[in-house]
């Protein structure tokens, strides 16, 4: 298995993910709809679109800021993650900051992931 | 072989609520 990242296991390709129908996929084989109707099933989850507004990897090594623009209210998100962190964006499929990387650590394929990538995010259906 | 459920790939962002 690749090495060298922290990030969970689940994104190292090959991975067995069971989306909410039981149907199980590798984690490079996933789809957009796979995740759209995993949540409509789910009784909790609910799909947001996510906009990266802003991606700053300038500070800290190997590790970097992205601020997300939220579901229909827009509302800010920043979260600091590993550049090989993959993010799945419509449409799209995985993406991430330093795309080399996870592709060398995670051997994930990856695409880069750029301002105005909409990507998928989760919240809870009823905050309350 | 571990399986892993789907929504652990997918980060939760959960806006604030103003009100």
């Amino acid at each position: 298995a690749p090495s060298g990242s922290s990030l969970p296991a689940y994104f190292i390709k090959g991975s067995i993910i069971q989306l909410a129908d039981g149907e199980l996929k590798h984690v490079e084989d996933l789809k957009t709809e796979d995740f759209i109707q995993s949540a409509e099933i789910s009784s909790e989850l609910k799909i947001d679109s996510s906009t990266v507004e802003r991606i700053d990897d300038s500070h800290t090594h190997n590790f970097a800021i992205v601020q997300f623009s939220v579901g229909e209210h827009r509302a800010q998100v920043s979260v600091e993650v590993q550049v090989e962190y993959p993010f799945f964006v419509f449409g799209q499929g995985w993406s991430s900051c330093c795309p080399d990387r996870t592709t060398q650590l995670l051997e994930l394929p990856c695409t880069k992931l750029s301002v105005g990538d909409v990507c998928i995010s989760l919240t809870l259906k009823n905050l309350r | 072989v571990p399986v892993f459920p789907w929504h652990s790939l997918v980060p939760f962002l959960a806006p604030t609520q103003s009100d």
